[in-house]
């Protein structure tokens, strides 16, 4: 349960950023 | 701060571990060794509390440096006197990721409209200039074809007096 | 009970406190554990030293034992409280406080259907500008087309030009007018030439 909660609470910080990544790159490419 | 509090409290759970467990209660509870050696008994006593100290304290130290405590507590007590001023509960994970994710990308999504506005109102601008000389050709090109036109029927008249005037020298 | 996982406070610290607190009393227990192993140890040791003494080792267990299970009860109390005090003002997170990593949400609390509003927008402006470049592109074709046909054209009105030059160098200034001039005095000759063979035919 605790690595359960530790696990989703660094995807709940880390992967909005990540996912924003691969986001902004398409946006870039439509841009371009 | 933070960091304060805990170190009060752990020092405080010391103070209170160390109370609980008096001397007094360590002869009561080693009565018959007390007896035989009441100076060593007390040398253990002393050492055992030190010992205990000292391991718990070594242990806090540890997990603060592991866990990098120290950081950490100052800069949650920076983000709470942050916001300080907030009342209301704030925003929490709504545990629907997909939801979650959606304010994320809304300053990029914004950002990416006003370079589509910006490009399709400059699109828009340049276009309309081209439309202008688009148009302006076209009239150009109605005005040539107007004077060709005349032009040709100018030879086309000259060209039929010229045949009349041809006919009245042939011989009737 | 329902257990609180401290998710949040879990997404600042990198560890669940609750973690972090079982961490800390297992050492600490462990250390106490072995403490008392290692009293009991030195008087045990202390006591093999005495010849013809009645205390035996059970017995000492025995007061290890008791000194223990008061210890571990006080132990576990104020640890218990400890742990209620770390968890409510260290190691957590105010209910009005938002980690800056969340700071978008505060800003931009977009419900479903204004994030889909947004999205539909940008879908409508990127076909807009797409069409406004099919724009620009049949535009500029016509152009280059334009050019080619105004070229045609202002040949062909040089041709008319070019005849006209021809007609001036050899003296005949305006062809219409000059055309005109030559139908006139055709006209005449032809006059003249009648006349003429009129007054032949009178005097024959």
């Amino acid at each position: 349960f605790d690595e359960l909660i530790v696990e989703t609470a660094t995807r709940r910080k880390q992967w909005p950023k990540k996912i924003l990544v691969h986001a902004i790159q398409t946006m870039k490419a439509e841009q371009e | 701060s933070r960091a304060q509090v805990f170190a009060t409290v752990v020092d405080t759970f010391l103070e209170k571990l160390v109370a609980a467990g008096s001397y007094q209660r360590f002869v009561n509870s080693y009565r018959c060794f007390y007896k035989l050696q009441p100076q060593l008994t007390r040398s253990i006593y002393d050492q055992f509390i030190s010992q205990l100290q000292a391991s718990i304290k070594e242990e806090i130290q540890e997990v603060k440096n592991e866990g990098n405590l120290e950081g950490l507590f100052s800069s949650l007590d920076k983000i709470v006197e942050e916001a300080k001023d907030r009342e209301e509960p704030a925003w929490r994970p709504s545990g629907i990721p997909e939801d979650d994710v959606r304010s994320a990308m809304v300053p990029y999504l914004l950002k990416h409209r006003s370079h589509l506005r910006r490009v399709l109102r400059e699109k828009e601008e340049q276009n309309r200039k081209v439309a202008e000389s688009v148009l302006m050709g076209r009239d150009r090109i109605a005005e040539l074809e107007r004077l060709i036109q005349a032009r040709q029927q100018a030879w086309q008249a000259i060209n039929k007096e010229q045949r009349e005037l041809i006919m009245t020298f042939q011989e009737p | 009970m329902s257990v609180d996982p401290m998710a949040y406070e879990t997404q600042f610290f990198g560890f669940t406190p609750q973690t972090c607190m079982l961490r800390v009393y297992i050492a600490f227990q462990d250390y106490l554990f072995e403490m008392m192993l290692v009293v009991e140890g030195v008087m045990l040791k202390k006591l093999d030293g005495i010849p013809g003494c009645k205390v035996s080792p059970s017995q000492i267990r025995k007061c290890t034992e008791k000194f223990l299970l008061f210890m571990k009860e006080h132990f576990d109390r104020l640890f218990a409280k400890m742990e209620e005090v770390l968890l409510q003002l260290v190691l957590n997170i105010p209910k009005n406080v938002l980690l800056p990593e969340d700071r978008v949400h505060e800003q931009y609390p977009y419900s479903k259907e204004e994030f889909q509003a947004l999205q539909d927008e940008l879908q409508q402006l990127q076909q807009q500008c797409r069409a406004e470049v099919a724009a620009e592109q049949a535009l500029r074709a016509e152009l280059e087309e334009q050019k080619v046909v105004k070229a045609e054209l202002e040949k062909i009105l040089q041709c008319f030009d070019g005849l006209e030059s021809i007609c001036r160098e050899h003296g005949a200034g305006n062809f219409k007018e000059s055309f005109a001039l030559l139908t006139q005095n055709s006209k005449k000759l032809q006059d003249v030439l009648k006349d003429i063979e009129k007054k032949s035919q009178k005097m024959k």
